[in-house]
């Protein structure tokens, strides 16, 4: 399913984001 | 010459542990430690409700991740509404995600 994967990578990328 | 060489052993080792140098006995550390059970907050910056919610989500093998149903059923002590704020901060955090629909959700760090 696209929209996992999708959530997925936006989850992944808040997480880096808010580990600074 | 003298018997100071026995003495002198004594207080070459004795320099290894200076007591002085430990002020983290009893300090800081237990304190966290007594807190983790205490209190809410654990060491990650979340709460205990936060942390249970991330773990049971974590043990899910499930691809499509776990319900907000099934977190309700395994957490019976705790409410609904504590569970969705638990998931939607850790939500925000990026932690976990939505997967099929917004009632599931996947660890970001389970695989």
């Amino acid at each position: 399913l696209d929209r996992i994967a999708r959530n997925k990578r936006a989850a992944l990328e808040r997480l880096t984001s808010a580990q600074t | 010459s003298k018997p100071q060489t026995m003495s002198g052993a004594g207080g070459g080792m004795s320099s290894n542990l200076t007591p002085m140098s430990r002020p983290g006995m009893g300090g800081i550390d237990t304190m966290r430690g007594g807190y983790a059970g205490a209190n809410d907050m654990v060491n990650n910056g979340l709460s205990a409700s936060q942390n249970q919610v991330l773990s049971l989500i974590k043990s899910c093998p499930d691809p499509q991740g776990i319900s907000t149903q099934e977190l309700k059923q395994r957490l019976s002590g705790m409410s609904l509404n504590v569970i969705k704020q638990a998931v939607e901060f850790l939500s925000n955090e990026g932690h976990i995600f939505s997967t099929i629909d917004e009632d599931h959700y996947k660890s970001t760090d389970s695989d």
